[in-house]
């Protein structure tokens, strides 16, 4: 069964799964470990002990087994087999690394997630794009300080005035764990229309996204630890074997980062499919068309096209032209006057009717009622007689022509009774003397 | 009583030539 459908046929909203959009796909990062190979020192916990032991490793990007490449980021995530992107040795704190994901089409979220093999960076910034990587907005922030480093309060609160703005906080930003800390951003937790979702389109526009960007800003390590301004030499790229020392080393770390949503179709396709050019895009139904299911398809044009709700499919509707033209447009005008039922308008009717639904006949023809307006031929020429008609139009229901004096007949050929045929074409009946 | 239809050989066009139909 579609579920766009319901099992009398009725149109219903549908919508795509929910998935980690994320996964598998490219993302382009500013920097990453092993080109060349560099070793670099990281501090872990071990039960109860101070975070004082050091764990070194070569990062080799020529070398699968030692290599950190940004495909880690969207791979499978499994706690068996861990795999983490790793920047370079990052010099000094702060230092700016970036992860762009483009999803190539519009989704909807509902989260955005990293799962950190390094410690947390303590201040990380989250920003969309909803047109291709075009332009951005900023998303969310995290930072121990906020008003420093992204001009924002900690902790603003949101109100329906400012549901489509950023915030910062200072949660998520501790230096513990050492590994495996977790930053996940709720696009609508918090957000006062998020519990009516379906009628707010601006909470409708803040969780469309087609790119995400994540920018790390402030590597941290523990401070005893840390190395000093410069003196993170244990991570020099230039020639890794010349190392000896384990002093820990600034970089970033990520084992997973996940965006969850749905492909964006407005309730009008339950699934997301590549098209000939390897594009996603909707699959859609309600008589809709366009990445996203955002218009209506050509001759569906009875009423504005809307998206789908709970309570209606709000489904586009055809323009009822009885069969007599394959054009039509919407007029605002007159769906208004009809109560916000029908504002179709038929274009280039044929087989000579007119009418915004053609629905009657042209100027000429009348209307043959032993056939349905949806017939090709219930439109009959009028076929007024050159002589004896006064015009060339007759009456659209009856087919009768105005005649001359003293004419008859339904086309105005025969002179009336009590006159005969002239000779004048102008007077074509007289009266009988 | 149905009367004949008009016979468009009886019609004189010479003053009406304009209106005279192609086919006559």
């Amino acid at each position: 069964p579609d579920p766009c459908y319901e099992d009398t046929g009725a149109a219903r909203r549908c919508i795509p799964e929910f998935i980690n959009a994320a996964f598998g796909k490219e993302v382009t990062v500013s920097s990453v470990c092993g080109r060349p190979s560099s070793r670099s020192c990281s501090v872990v916990e071990r039960g109860d002990e101070r975070p004082s032991v050091r764990a070194c490793q070569i990062c080799d990007a020529a070398d699968p087994r030692r290599a950190h490449p940004a495909s880690y980021l969207t791979d499978l995530n499994s706690a068996h087999n861990l795999t983490c992107w790793q920047s370079e040795n990052l010099n000094a704190s702060p230092y700016n690394v970036t992860l762009t994901l483009s999803l190539g089409k519009k989704f909807e979220i509902t989260y955005v997630s990293l799962q950190f093999c390094s410690p947390r960076p303590e201040s990380l910034a989250i920003y969309k794009s909803m047109d291709y990587g075009k332009t951005w907005m900023p998303y969310q922030f995290y930072s121990s300080q906020c008003r420093r480093m992204y001009n924002r309060p900690n902790k603003a609160t949101i109100t329906k005035q400012n549901e489509q703005e950023a915030l910062c906080t200072d949660g998520h930003t501790d230096l513990y764990p050492l590994s495996g800390g977790l930053i996940a951003f709720s696009t609508l937790d918090g957000r006062p229309s998020g519990k009516d979702f379906d009628n707010s389109p601006v909470l409708q526009d803040w969780v469309t996204v087609t790119d995400i960007r994540v920018v790390f800003s402030r590597p941290q390590l523990p401070r005893e630890l840390g190395p000093g301004p410069g003196s993170n030499n244990g991570g020099r790229d230039d020639d890794p074997m010349a190392v000896t020392s384990t002093l820990p080393t600034y970089f970033y770390a990520v084992g997973d980062f996940q965006v969850g949503g749905r492909c964006k179709c407005n309730g009008h396709a339950s699934r997301c499919l590549k098209d000939k050019e390897g594009k996603l895009v909707c699959d859609c139904k309600h008589n809709t068309e366009g990445p996203e299911c955002d218009r209506c398809k050509p001759f569906h044009y009875d009423r504005p096209w809307q998206r789908a709700n709970a309570r209606e499919a709000n489904e586009c509707l055809p323009c009822n032209c009885n069969l007599h033209a394959r054009r039509c447009r919407f007029n605002m005008e007159l769906y208004k006057l009809s109560g916000r039922k029908s504002g179709g308008v038929c274009m280039n009717c044929r087989h000579n009717t007119a009418g915004r639904h053609c629905h009657y006949c042209k100027e000429g023809f009348y209307r043959d009622m032993a056939r349905p307006i949806t017939h090709r031929k219930a439109c009959k020429a009028c076929d007024c007689h050159p002589v004896g008609a006064a015009g060339k139009t007759c009456n659209q229901t009856t087919g009768q022509c105005p005649c001359k004096d003293g004419v008859t007949g339904v086309t105005c050929n025969r002179c009336a009774k009590g006159y005969q045929q002239s000779r004048s074409p102008v007077a074509p009946c007289i009266k009988i003397p | 009583e149905v009367m004949p239809t008009l016979d468009m050989a009886l019609f004189d066009w010479t003053d009406y030539e304009d209106m005279k139909p192609a086919d006559t």
